[in-house]
């Protein structure tokens, strides 16, 4: 099955 | 001090339109060069970035960068006195606590001022790094939608696959399931508007799941352009891209559905 994944796992945190 | 002006005020109201229902406020980030916005959802699934350029305002001043924290709901309050055909105008003082939107009519008989108390949003900013995506699909924007909504009453993920010939749109739910497909146009079609058009760039098929509850709020953008454009990767996000002619860009970032 799956889950959501979250946007800031893609991004880099400025 | 911070002033731009839009030609079309209308542009400018449907911009918020597409970014409220995601994210309750934001930063206009203000610079030399044009505005800037991004903006996650509050469950962290989604991303939205707007860039304006300052080629699209017919006016564009701004002598120092200026953040304008803003509250979209209250924004789209007072959007909502603008007439359809009116000229906007936005001014900020460099360390105001107000920002003021002006309406003024075609033939100038009616001017209308609004104050916008301005928020102090503690924001963090997301680096989004180039990427060279695996699929890119144009499509009109319209077809998009229709397409979005559809599938939605019938499941609540939509996997999207593309290969050289075709963008497969699936949706399974407790009633069955089903897919549409778009063909690519066909290259030598000379007839008809581009922009009616569905245009695959491949580099390598790829399919992916993503929800389609944020794929029908993107949709919110389709007042804006004609078409959209999908860009896709394995294990990456979703791009989805409304461009607007000289003004820039609206793109919206979604996270897929992954296994467990």
């Amino acid at each position: 099955s799956q889950v959501q994944g979250k946007i800031q796992k893609y991004f880099i945190k400025q | 001090m911070f002033e731009c002006a839009l030609i079309q005020g209308e542009l400018f109201r449907k911009l918020i339109a597409s970014v409220q229902d995601l994210v309750q406020d934001g930063n206009f980030m203000c610079d030399a060069n044009g505005i800037s916005l991004q903006g996650m959802d509050s469950s962290h699934v989604a991303l939205v970035a707007l860039a304006l350029k300052k080629e699209g305002f017919v006016e564009y001043r701004c002598d120092r960068d200026v953040t304008l924290g803003i509250n979209f709901a209250n924004l789209a309050k007072m959007l909502k006195c603008m007439g359809a055909k009116d000229r906007l105008s936005i001014r900020a003082q460099d360390e105001g606590d107000s920002a003021s939107f002006v309406f003024e009519s075609e033939d100038s008989s009616r001017v209308s001022n609004f104050e916008l108390k301005l928020m102090q949003i503690d924001q963090e900013q997301l680096g989004v790094p180039e990427t060279q995506y695996k699929a890119v699909i144009r499509m009109p924007s319209s077809e998009f939608q229709r397409i979005c909504k559809d599938l939605s009453a019938i499941g609540d993920t939509v996997s999207i696959s593309v290969t050289k010939e075709a963008v497969k749109f699936s949706v399974g739910g407790d009633i069955g399931s089903g897919d549409m497909s778009l063909r690519q146009s066909e290259s030598g079609d000379v007839d008809g508007d581009d922009s009616e058009k569905v245009m695959i760039e491949l580099e390598e098929p790829v399919q992916q799941n993503f929800a389609l509850r944020y794929l029908n709020n993107f949709t919110k953008a389709t007042a804006l352009s004609k078409t959209v454009t999908l860009s896709l990767g394995t294990d990456m996000p979703l791009v989805t891209e409304y461009k607007m002619d000289n003004l820039g860009s609206i793109r919206y970032y979604l996270a897929p559905k992954i296994d467990e």
